[in-house]
C-alpha cells in the first residue's frame, strides 16, 4: 500500500510504500492513552507483475478500547463487534450503526465513516475492481484527518506523524527518471534521497482520484519511519503495537 | 427447454368412460407473488349423463380471482360480487345440474375449490381457475406448493412454474414431495433472475403401476427457492405506481430471548400429544442459547412453575428442565387464563427488577389442545385479561394442537399481542411441527423496527412498525408512490440490533425495474399493486377481528369489500358468480370463512382455521359413485341467507 503523510505546518506531503506479504497485519495507529488502535491487513494481487506482487489493504480493524468496541471493515462487509455479539452492514447498504457514541456510517459501495463522540473520525474508501479482473483485487483506502485528537503517545505507521516531524527538503535536482526530480531530505536525524512523485487522493473522485504532489521516501519509508517497517507488524487486527 | 409429452396415444379412459384430456397447472411467481392457473379438460365418454368434477386444492392465503368453464363450446365466466347480492342473484337463477363451492379442508394450509357438473354423454368440459398468493419466507426459504389431484390418468399432465425475481435467485429446489415414483422427471432451468420448472409425466409415468389404470399423481408439487441475500439487507422494488419493500437482513447476531413456555398438561394431552410435546420441548430447550433466559409453566386446573423466575439457559438448567418435562403426567382440566397471567407476571416482574437485558426480546409460547374448562371460561374475558396485563414488548405465540381447541381464539390472542398462532395436527408429526414453528421465532435478530418513507410522496402504506424481525423470515411493507412526480424513492429503516442501533437508508430509482419487467413476457405487470392489495386486505381482516366497536367493524368491512371488488378477489365479503353467456344459468362459489369468530381468512399468518359446519350443503363433496344420474340442484334460498353479518 501507498502512504501519503500530509505535514500541514510545513505544507508538505511525504509518501512511501510498504511492501510486504499478503496476510501481514500492519499497525497504523496505536494510541494506548486514547485507547484507539487501527490496523490494516494486506491482501495480495492475483498475479505478480514484473516479478512483484502488489499488496493492498483488504481489511482494516479499529479497536476503541474504552468503549469495548471493535470494527472490522473488509471489502465484503462492515462489522461492529461488542464482546461476543456482532452486527454487519454490507457494502450494498447505506446505513449506520450506532453504539456507545460510536457511529459507523456506510455509503453504499463507496465509503464508511467512523465518528467517535461526533469528533474524531476515520474514513475507509472502498475500491472495487471489475469482477474477474486478471490481476487486481478489491481493496480499501484509509483517510485520517490531522484534527483527530490522539495523545502524544500515539504511534504506528501513521500515528507517529500526529506529532509533525521537522522535515527539510533541499537540493532539488533532476532525477534518474525524466520528469521526476530528486532531492535530499533531512528528517529524524537522517539524510535521505527522495523523489518527486504523484499519489492519489480518492475522497473526491473515487475513479480517477485527485493528484497529490509528494516527496517519495524509498525502501519502505526507511529513515522517515521510526525503525523498520517490519517493526509495525502486529499479530491481530486489534493488537496494540508493542514498543 | 424441456420436451413436451404430447398425447402418447395410451388409453386413459377409466371404467366410468370419463376421459381426462389434459390437466395443466401454470404458475408464475413475480417477486413473491404467485399467479396460478389450474386447467382441466375432461369428457364424459359414456352414453349416459355423468358427474364431472373439478376439485382443486388451493393454499390458504391464496385469493381466487377467476374461474371459467366451457361446456361443449359454451363458456361460463365468473364475476366477483358482494356476497349477499351474489346470493340473491343466485337464488333467482340457478344452474341446472351444476354446483361450485369453496370448502374448508383439514389438510394443512389448504382449502378446496370444487365445481361439479352433471352432463350428458359426449360432453366436453374445460375448467380453469386462477388464484394468487403472496409467498412468505419461512426458515430462509420461499415455498410454492402446487397441489395436484387430477383424480385419474391424464393424456397430458403438465406443471409449469416460472420464477421471476429482480433481486436474483439464489437457489431453486424441487423436494420430491410427490414420492420416489416421480424422481427425476421434473426439470429446473435457472438463470440469474429467472427460473423455469417443468413437470410433465407421461401417461405411463403417471400410472401407479405398469398395468394400473389409477394415477399416482396425487399430492403436492413443491418448489422451494430463495433470492440472493448475501449483500443487501433490504430490497425496495418500485413498479407501476406501487412500491414493495422486502427486508430480510442476515449477518446479525441474535438478540437474547426471555422465553416462557406455557404448556397445557390437562387430561386431553395424555398419550401421543404429550409424548410428542415432550420430544419437541427437549429439542427446543436444547436449542436455547446461553444468553437466553427461560422458564416453564405447566397447567391443567392448576398452574405450576418449573422455576418461579426466569433462569439462564445454561446446560445444567436446560437439562433440569428436560427432566421436569419428561416427568409430567397429564390429567385434569384446562385453566388457560391463570396460566397466561402467571407467565405475564413472571416476565413483568423480571423486567421491573431490571433482570432482563434491555436488548432482549420477551416472548410467551402457549401450547394447548383444548378450550378452558377451569377458572375463567369466557374467551373474550381471557383475551381482555391478557391484553390488560401483558406489556407491549412481549410477544405471545400460540400453538393449538388438534381440533378440540378454539384455534380462532388462539389466533386472536396471538395477533393482539404481537405474536403468531399455529395449528398443530395431533399426530405423529406433532413434534416436528412444533419444532418447525419454534425455529421460526427462535432467532430474533432485530427489534423495534420502523420503516419510514417521505411523507407526501407515498400513501396507503401498509403496517410499517414491527416488534421483532426473526432470522429466516422477511418483513414486507408496501404502498403507493407518486411515480409521475418522483424520480427516486428513499426509505429509512431504524431498528435495534444485538449491539447497536441500526439505521438503513435506501434510495431507488422509481423506473429501476421498468426495463427488466417490461421486457419479460411472463412477469406480472401488476405484481406490486396486487401485493399491496393483498397485504392491505389481510391487515384489514386482522384489524376487523380486533375492532372494539361494531361501527369500526362495519367501516373496515366496507373497506375490505371495496378492495375485494376492485381487485376482483374472493374474500369473506364477496362471492364468485359463475354465469352462462345468456345469463340464464348461475353458479355461486362462496368463501367458507363465515364463522363469526373466524380470524383473518387468507391472511399471511401461519396455520388455518378450524373446520366448520357452515359449508353449504350444495357444496359438499359428492361421493365418487360410478354413475350419478340425478341432477344436482342448487341450495334453497333459506340456506344461503343465514350468515355474514357483523
Amino acid at each position: 500500500p501507498h502512504f501519503i503523510i500530509n505535514l500541514p505546518r510545513q505544507q508538505k506531503n511525504i509518501c512511501f510504500n510498504i511492501d510486504s506479504e499478503p496476510g501481514t497485519i500492519l499497525n497504523l495507529i496505536s494510541d494506548a492513552a486514547s485507547g484507539i488502535v487501527v490496523n490494516g491487513q494486506l491482501v495480495g494481487a492475483k498475479k505478480r507483475v514484473n516479478n512483484k506482487l502488489s499488496t493492498y489493504f483488504g481489511k482494516i480493524g479499529f479497536y476503541f478500547e474504552d468503549r469495548r468496541l471493535k470494527v472490522e471493515v473488509s471489502t465484503d462487509a462492515i462489522t461492529l463487534k461488542d464482546g461476543l455479539s456482532s452486527t454487519s452492514l454490507s457494502w450494498s447498504d447505506t446505513g449506520s450503526l450506532i453504539r456507545r457514541r460510536l457511529r459507523i456510517s456506510v455509503a453504499k459501495e463507496s465509503n464508511v465513516t467512523l465518528t467517535v463522540d461526533g469528533d474524531s473520525s476515520f474514513m475507509v474508501l472502498l475500491h472495487r475492481v471489475w469482477k474477474k479482473h486478471p490481476a487486481h483485487v478489491d481493496f480499501l483506502g484509509l483517510y485520517i484527518p490531522p484534527t483527530n485528537n490522539f495523545s502524544a503517545a500515539a504511534h504506528g505507521l501513521i500515528g507517529q506523524f500526529m506529532r509533525e516531524p521537522d522535515v527539510r527538503v533541499y537540493n532539488e535536482r533532476p532525477g534518474r527518471v525524466p520528469g521526476k526530480s530528486e532531492a535530499t531530505m533531512d528528517v529524524k536525524g537522517h539524510k535521505l534521497t527522495v523523489t518527486r512523485g504523484l499519489q492519489k487522493d480518492y475522497r473526491l473522485d473515487r475513479v480517477f482520484g485527485t493528484n497529490v504532489q509528494c516527496w517519495f521516501v524509498h525502501n519502505n519509508g526507511k529513515g522517515f519511519l521510526d525503525g523498520s517497517y517490519s517493526d509495525y507488524f502486529v499479530p491481530t487486527l486489534y493488537s496494540y503495537l508493542k514498543r | 427447454s424441456t420436451p413436451s409429452n404430447d398425447d402418447s396415444g395410451e388409453s386413459v379412459t377409466g371404467e366410468d368412460n370419463i376421459i381426462l384430456h389434459s390437466y395443466k397447472v401454470k404458475s408464475t411467481i413475480t417477486s413473491r407473488l404467485a399467479n396460478t392457473m389450474v386447467q382441466s379438460r375432461v369428457e364424459n365418454g359414456a352414453r349416459h349423463p355423468q358427474n364431472l368434477v373439478f376439485d382443486v386444492q388451493i393454499p390458504k392465503g391464496a385469493f381466487i380471482h377467476n374461474f371459467t368453464m366451457n361446456v361443449n363450446g359454451i363458456t361460463f365466466t365468473s364475476s366477483v360480487k358482494e356476497k349477499s347480492s351474489a346470493r340473491s342473484q343466485y337464488a333467482q337463477a340457478r344452474a341446472k345440474g351444476k354446483a361450485a363451492g369453496i370448502l374448508r379442508s383439514n389438510d394443512l394450509d389448504m382449502e378446496n375449490f370444487k365445481a361439479e357438473l352433471n352432463v350428458p354423454g359426449g360432453t366436453k368440459v374445460q375448467f380453469e381457475i386462477h388464484y394468487q398468493q403472496p409467498i412468505r419466507r419461512k426458515l430462509s426459504t420461499y415455498e410454492h406448493v402446487v397441489p395436484l389431484q387430477p383424480g385419474r390418468l391424464a393424456k397430458q399432465l403438465e406443471v409449469d412454474i416460472r420464477i421471476i425475481e429482480p433481486q436474483g435467485i439464489n437457489f431453486v429446489h424441487i423436494p420430491n414431495a410427490l414420492g420416489e415414483h416421480f424422481a427425476g422427471i421434473a426439470t429446473i432451468s435457472k438463470g440469474e433472475k429467472k427460473a423455469h420448472i417443468s413437470f410433465k409425466p407421461t401417461v405411463a409415468q403417471q400410472r401407479k403401476c405398469s398395468n394400473c389404470s389409477l394415477t399416482a399423481v396425487e399430492g403436492n408439487f413443491v418448489v422451494t427457492y430463495d433470492v440472493n441475500r448475501d449483500r443487501k439487507a433490504g430490497e425496495l422494488e418500485i413498479f407501476n405506481g406501487y412500491f414493495i419493500h422486502y427486508f430480510a437482513p442476515e449477518n446479525l447476531d441474535p438478540l437474547p430471548k426471555n422465553i416462557l413456555f406455557v404448556i397445557d398438561v390437562s387430561g386431553s394431552m395424555w398419550g401421543l400429544k404429550m409424548r410428542q410435546t415432550v420430544e419437541a420441548m427437549k429439542t427446543i430447550l436444547g436449542d436455547l442459547r446461553s444468553d437466553d433466559k427461560f422458564s416453564i409453566l405447566d397447567f391443567n386446573h392448576n398452574v405450576r412453575c418449573w422455576r418461579d423466575s426466569l433462569v439462564e439457559a445454561s446446560r445444567m438448567q436446560t437439562d433440569a428442565a428436560k427432566k421436569y418435562i419428561e416427568g409430567i403426567h397429564p390429567n385434569g382440566g384446562t385453566n388457560i387464563n391463570d396460566a397466561l397471567l402467571r407467565a405475564i407476571f413472571i416476565l413483568n416482574e423480571a423486567n421491573k427488577f431490571g433482570m432482563l437485558d434491555p436488548n432482549s426480546v420477551s416472548m410467551i409460547v402457549l401450547v394447548s389442545d383444548g378450550d378452558p374448562t377451569v377458572g375463567e371460561l369466557k374467551l373474550p374475558t381471557i383475551q381482555k385479561n391478557v391484553k390488560k396485563h401483558i406489556q407491549d414488548d412481549i410477544s405471545l405465540f400460540c400453538l393449538g394442537i388438534g381440533f378440540d381447541v378454539d384455534y380462532d381464539f388462539l389466533k386472536r390472542l396471538a395477533h393482539e399481542n404481537n405474536g403468531m398462532a399455529q395449528r398443530i395436527f395431533g399426530n405423529q408429526e406433532t413434534s416436528s411441527q412444533m419444532k418447525k414453528f419454534y425455529n421460526q421465532v427462535s432467532t430474533p435478530l432485530l427489534k423495534k423496527l420502523e420503516f419510514n418513507y417521505p411523507q407526501g410522496l407515498v400513501s396507503d402504506v401498509t403496517h410499517n412498525t414491527f416488534q421483532n424481525y426473526f432470522g429466516g423470515s422477511e418483513i414486507v411493507v408496501a404502498g403507493k408512490v407518486d411515480t409521475v412526480n418522483v424520480q427516486h424513492l428513499q426509505s429509512v429503516i431504524t431498528a435495534t440490533a444485538s449491539n447497536a442501533q441500526l439505521v438503513l437508508e435506501t434510495l431507488e430509482d422509481v423506473e429501476g425495474l421498468d426495463e427488466f419487467l417490461n421486457n419479460d413476457i411472463h412477469a406480472d405487470p401488476k405484481f406490486t399493486e396486487k401485493l399491496w392489495a393483498y397485504i392491505t386486505i389481510n391487515q384489514l381482516m386482522a384489524e376487523r377481528n380486533l375492532a372494539p366497536t361494531a361501527a369500526l367493524k362495519r367501516n373496515i368491512t366496507k373497506s375490505i369489500l371495496q378492495m375485494s371488488l376492485d381487485h376482483h378477489i374472493v374474500t369473506p365479503y364477496t362471492a364468485m358468480l359463475i354465469e352462462s353467456p345468456d345469463g340464464e344459468e348461475l353458479m355461486l362459489a362462496d368463501s367458507p370463512q363465515d364463522r363469526k369468530r373466524a380470524c383473518c381468512p387468507g391472511v399471511l399468518t401461519i396455520g388455518q382455521p378450524k373446520p366448520d359446519n357452515s359449508i353449504p350443503s350444495w357444496a359438499k363433496t359428492t361421493p365418487k359413485t360410478k354413475d350419478t344420474l340425478s341432477l344436482l340442484m342448487g341450495p334453497t334460498a333459506a340456506a344461503v341467507h343465514e350468515v355474514d353479518n357483523d
